[in-house]
């Protein structure tokens, strides 16, 4: 499972539609305060499921919609499309939110479940309980949870 | 199911040990299960040091312990990819250094993708992506050159 | 003892809101009494942004909002010392150098101490001391030549 | 009132007799981590009364007596003595710790009790619930406390 692209439109700051293309290696994201870094990772937790407010750093699930700047005015649908290479083809992961509130998730283009996107990545160690997103000031996170996640996080890499 | 846990755990800790002395160039760290075995504790030594308990730690020794244990999970169970989010903030020059250097070898197995301001960390990677706001208020993508 | 408040609170208002358009380079801020009267709500938009909740400002932002409030303290009613360990960790070099501007101005009144692994905080320091474990698990100050 | 020197041993990781001195401007401590510059703000805070564990990162009072290292045994004893100068005069205001818990404290070289030195220090601005000492980690701090409590900080500054 390799991480190919990120496409993403009116989500957070990311009014305009943005592609990112994933290569192997290391990548950096750079930028000044406030210019949209940390809503990248949003982007791709919220593409996978996500769907508490805490960690996406907002209040309703609306919030991720872009609410206009001084310039620009608020639109009403947002998207992120994450495609990934599952080592015999590609996958794409879609996910779209309108002002109503009403969710829709795609896989390859075709209308799915959320439940159908968690199956999918069961066991690949994609996904919402990924150990290995580190969000802006947790980086002390694997040293302060309570033993028994600790336990929890063992029992799912087994 | 039992016996899968034992087994994962023990190559957890191994790799937790082994990051632990490549981090803080020496000392000693363990994982240990707790005595009703609902849960793992974590013990680290750095060298030369007395810790009695975790909370001793500076700032940047708990982040190296932190990262060790995110390290020897992503070791022993790859996951295709990892996002980390301005984890080198608390961390002096050298232990960056030592940490940019395991990334390295783990790149080649899981793809990295740092959020940073610190230049060690740009220097080090394969590829950058420069975010901006030449519009007040809206994201985009602007080509770096370090 | 209510008249005293209210003019404090005057002043704390104006200079955080100077603050914040000098480390944002615009945008605005302010101080506001919550409804009841028992608490202060801050306020502030980024220059171009809609913020509608201050839990949505990035991490380098709100430590920016932070210290702002802190200057405004410092400068209302100047403490002798300030001891600041790593404010400069979440910023970017173009923040933090309006910040050691700001901070060069209040030296005059008040002694800065920063705890830094940031260059740019050390360059613009009037004195550094080094800080080493020759001896493992010992501190001992050490002179530093940048 | 100016920080004029800063003079401690057996305090944390500092064994030996470490003396500071602060001089106007700007001042920066380096060094790597876990070296002990953190340990020299617990040092001021203490000095000047802090009783609370948390901010001290330990969890009885006697955990800030170098506990030894691999090749130092433990000391029975900590000081710290902070000289200031209140615009007329030098004070010095020190606090000492024993393995049996027993607290010091003295000004200017006379044992006084700790309401004494809270006493010097009111309307100073220096002691305590100085708004103008920033932990690590804790720049945020500001931004995160209750309305209320930015409310006092305001009235104590009055
Ligand atoms: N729905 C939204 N519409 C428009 N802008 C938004 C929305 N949600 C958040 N933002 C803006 O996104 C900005 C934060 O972006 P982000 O947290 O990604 O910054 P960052 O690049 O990580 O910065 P730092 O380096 O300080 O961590 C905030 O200024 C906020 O106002
Ligand atoms: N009572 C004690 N005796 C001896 N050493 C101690 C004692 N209490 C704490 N320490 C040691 O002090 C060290 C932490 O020091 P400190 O927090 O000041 O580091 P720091 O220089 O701030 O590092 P960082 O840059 O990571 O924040 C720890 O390694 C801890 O073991
Ligand atoms: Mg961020
Ligand atoms: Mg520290």
């Amino acid at each position: 499972m390799k991480l190919l692209r990120l496409e993403l439109f009116g989500f957070k700051s990311f009014l305009n539609r943005t592609v990112f293309h994933f290569s192997e290696g290391i990548t950096s994201i750079v930028g000044p305060n406030g210019c949209g870094k940390s809503n990248i990772v949003d982007a791709i937790v919220w593409a996978l499921g996500e769907r508490g407010t805490k960690s996406l750093r907002i209040k309703d699930m609306g919030d991720v919609i872009f609410h206009g700047s001084n310039g620009k005015r608020p639109v009403n649908v947002a998207e992120v499309a994450v495609d990934f290479f599952d080592g015999q083809k590609e996958v794409a992961i879609k996910r779209r939110i309108y002002r109503d509130g009403t969710n829709e998730y795609y896989m390859n283009g075709t209308l799915v479940r959320l439940k159908d996107i968690q199956d999918f990545f069961l066991g690949t160690g994609v996904g919402l309980n990924a150990y290995a997103i580190v969000e802006q000031g947790r980086v002390e996170y694997f040293i302060q949870m309570k033993p028994q996640e600790r336990r929890v996080l063992i029992e799912e890499t087994s | 199911a039992k016996d899968i846990f034992s087994e994962t755990f023990v190559r957890v800790n191994e790799t937790f040990q082994r990051f632990v002395k490549t981090l803080f160039k020496g000392g000693k760290g363990y994982l240990s299960l707790t005595q009703d075995g609902s849960g793992v504790d974590m013990y680290v030594q750095p060298p030369g040091k007395k810790v009695n308990r975790m909370e001793q730690l500076s700032g940047g020794e708990k982040a190296l312990v932190s990262i060790a244990f995110l390290l020897a999970l992503m070791d022993t169970r790859p996951s295709p990819f990892s996002l980390l989010d301005e984890i080198d903030a608390p961390l002096d020059d050298s232990n960056l250094l030592s940490l940019l250097q395991i990334m390295k070898d783990i790149s080649a197995k899981t793809q990295i993708v740092f959020i940073t301001h610190n230049r060690l960390t740009m220097e080090s990677s394969d590829t950058i992506y420069g975010i901006t706001m030449e519009e007040e208020g809206v994201s985009k993508i602007v080509s770096v050159r370090l």
